[in-house]
Parts: structure tokens; C-alpha cells; sequence
């Protein structure tokens, strides 16, 4: 997959995510 | 003529992984088969790897004695309510779930071996209407469970001798859970596909829903089997059991689909399809590592090598196959696939 498909990657996606999710 | 419905059939030219016949054991004392797996029994010292087969009302113990030669060593009997499936945990020893109820899962019931009393006993984990369960890593347990109009998504974890600890409750998604996949090699990571069709991703440390992710309308209906993230890509391993077959892209058994997390963007990475002359859709299946098998409703059982993306061994449906399940092996044993016969039949072969 090329990253214009997918968007742009994290790779600390769970952590970035942990930090902006509801607690 | 029961060694030819046995032996494994290479799909033409596809290979030269194939199935080799171990053993097969048979209770006697039933005559069907619900479901299989494997477990870990210590005993006066000694480890080993067991056979644990469901009816109807009970669960049992199978011990390895010598080639194609199995002990049963203990029934546990589970009463009124049906066992529907056994739930593995990964890793643990002497311990092993099982779901019961009538249409949905309505108990969950912990099966136990205590070395310190050379026991066997049972406890009662969960009760309610139990949409999915999934046993996880370090004798955890997480199933989803539907009240009038609420969804709890809940995780008890269990001591090495089978004592339930306190609980971590996740934030439940709006719609129903149908299945949960630890996501490897991200201990705190846990994903589910929903009955809407999306992928949701929590945080089992903090049980915070970190996000949710329609996996599309071409991938309808998906169970979630097996999950990994790498380069910071999520990739899922889905199977379609309810899908209707379409003419352009027929009936894959399993698909992988890969989805960015931070954009919620995917796209299908690959479909594990029948070779042609076979028909069959999925039934039922189970993904271990890179390998996947399903029950198709012509009676087959088919392989898939998930890296190659292709099928890599059939066994054919005069066997009339109703289960297929990958063992719990060791890194230098190989793969093993556990294959139930309508008669109540457990084959299993090495791969």
C-alpha cells in the first residue's frame, strides 16, 4: 500500500490515539 | 475406506505444503463433536500438551499415550445448558473456558486442573447474553455482553490456580461486538469487528475506545480472526461468515484488510479464495499465525498460507468435516490442525 492510499502513518498510532481518546 | 476420507488432497500444481495424518481419537460416549482445541496440563510435574473436545453437556480431558494412542483423563459435565464453544486460554496451564447456552452464549464457565489437590473442578466466570468472548494472553477473558440497551465489554483475569481477579471494564462501541482479536505484539492493544461492520480499537490498560473504522461495503458481515500492527499500519484478519456471494469476486474465505489508525483509511491486502474447480463457502474457521482454515459447506476442509495467498491443502468432503482448529504448538513442533468429522471424529494432522 503506498501512504497517499492510507494517509499519512504514525508509528506511535496507539499512544497518539490513547492521548486524544475519552478517558 | 475410512483412510481414504482422510488423506489430505494438494490442490493441482499449489505446492508442496501438505497435511500429514497424525492420529485420531473418538468418544465413545458421544457422538458429536461441538468443538476442540488444545491446553496445557501440568501434573506431578509433568507438562504436556492435551486435547480438550465439547458435546453437548461436556468437556474432556485428552492426554497423549504414543502414536495415534489418546487417554481420556477426566469428563468435566457442564449440566442442562449446551456447551457452544470452547474458549482457549493462550499460554495458560490447567485452565481452559467454556461457552454455554441455547442460541446465544448465556454462561461462561471456567474448566480447571489443581496440581496442589490433583482436582478437577469448574466455576461459573460470566452469565448474560454473550455476544463474543476471546480468551487472551496472561489468563485473560473478554467478552461483550447486551442488557436492555446497554453493551458491557468487560476483562477478568484469573490467577495461576483459577481465581477470578478484579476486572477492567472497556468503553463499549454503540453497536454490538461479534468478535475480538489481540492485537500482537501490543500487549495493551485489543481490536472487534461490530455488527454494523466496523473495526474498534482499545486501550486495555485504560479501557478507553481509542477508535472506530467502517471496513467498508465491500467486506461485508466481517469476524475479526488475527490482528498485528506494523510500520504503523493495522492489518486484520477477517472472515465474512453471513456475506452473500457475489459473481465479481465470489466468496473469499478470509480477507486481510489493512487499516491506518490515524486516518481510519483501509483497503483490502489480500482474499483467500478456493482454488478453481472447488466450490464451498465458509462455515466456520480459525487463523494461527500466518495459516488459516476453514470448513466450507461442501464439507471441506481448506488451508491458506496467508503470506502467499494461496490454498495449500484440502481435505476432502467425504471426510465431511463439521470443525477445524489450529493447535497450541510449540515453535519447533510445526503446525498442527485439528479437524472434527460429523461422527464425532477428531483427525489431527501435521502441516
Amino acid at each position: 500500500c503506498s501512504e497517499s492510499d492510507l494517509g499519512p502513518v504514525s508509528l506511535n498510532w496507539f499512544e497518539e490515539l490513547s492521548a486524544e481518546a475519552p478517558p | 475406506a475410512v483412510a481414504e476420507e482422510s488423506i489430505p488432497v494438494l490442490p493441482d500444481g499449489l505446492g508442496e505444503e501438505s497435511l500429514q495424518l497424525l492420529s485420531k481419537l473418538k468418544d465413545c460416549s458421544s457422538s458429536c463433536v461441538v468443538d476442540v482445541s488444545t491446553m496445557w496440563w501440568e501434573a506431578a510435574g509433568c507438562r504436556e500438551l492435551c486435547v480438550v473436545t465439547a458435546s453437548e453437556s461436556s468437556v474432556s480431558l485428552w492426554k497423549p499415550l504414543g502414536p495415534d494412542h489418546w487417554e481420556k483423563v477426566y469428563t468435566w459435565q457442564l449440566g442442562q445448558i449446551p456447551v457452544i464453544q470452547i474458549v482457549p486460554l493462550p499460554d495458560s496451564c490447567n485452565l481452559v473456558c467454556v461457552a454455554l447456552g441455547d442460541l446465544e452464549i448465556g454462561e461462561i464457565r471456567l474448566l480447571l486442573y489443581s496440581s496442589e489437590t490433583d482436582s478437577f473442578k469448574q466455576s461459573l466466570v460470566r452469565t448474560g447474553t454473550i455476544k463474543a468472548v476471546l480468551g487472551l494472553k496472561d489468563r485473560r477473558l473478554v467478552s461483550s455482553s447486551r442488557a436492555v440497551q446497554e453493551q458491557h465489554v468487560e476483562i477478568v483475569s484469573f490467577s495461576e490456580t483459577g481465581r477470578s481477579r478484579d476486572g477492567q471494564t472497556l468503553m463499549p462501541p454503540e453497536e454490538t461486538v461479534s468478535a475480538f482479536a489481540e492485537v500482537e505484539g501490543m500487549r495493551d492493544a485489543l481490536v472487534g469487528t461490530t455488527a454494523v461492520n466496523s473495526i474498534v480499537i482499545w486501550n486495555l490498560k485504560t479501557g478507553q475506545l481509542l477508535k472506530k473504522m467502517h471496513i467498508g461495503y465491500s467486506y461485508p458481515a466481517s469476524i475479526c480472526h488475527r490482528a498485528y500492527s506494523d510500520s504503523g499500519l493495522l492489518f486484520v484478519v477477517l472472515s465474512h461468515p453471513h456475506a452473500k456471494e457475489s459473481e465479481s469476486c465470489g466468496n473469499p474465505a478470509f480477507r486481510v484488510v489493512v487499516f491506518n489508525p490515524s486516518t481510519a483509511r483501509s483497503r483490502g491486502v489480500m482474499a483467500s479464495s478456493l482454488p478453481p474447480g472447488h466450490t464451498g463457502r465458509y462455515l466456520e474457521g480459525d487463523v494461527r499465525g500466518a495459516l488459516a482454515a476453514a470448513v466450507l459447506t461442501s464439507g471441506t476442509v481448506a488451508v491458506w498460507d496467508l503470506l502467499l495467498s494461496r490454498c495449500t491443502a484440502l481435505l476432502p468432503p467425504a471426510g465431511d468435516w463439521a470443525l477445524a482448529r489450529w493447535a497450541t504448538t510449540d515453535a519447533c513442533t510445526g503446525a498442527c490442525l485439528l479437524a472434527g468429522q460429523r461422527d464425532g471424529t477428531v483427525c489431527l494432522y501435521r502441516y
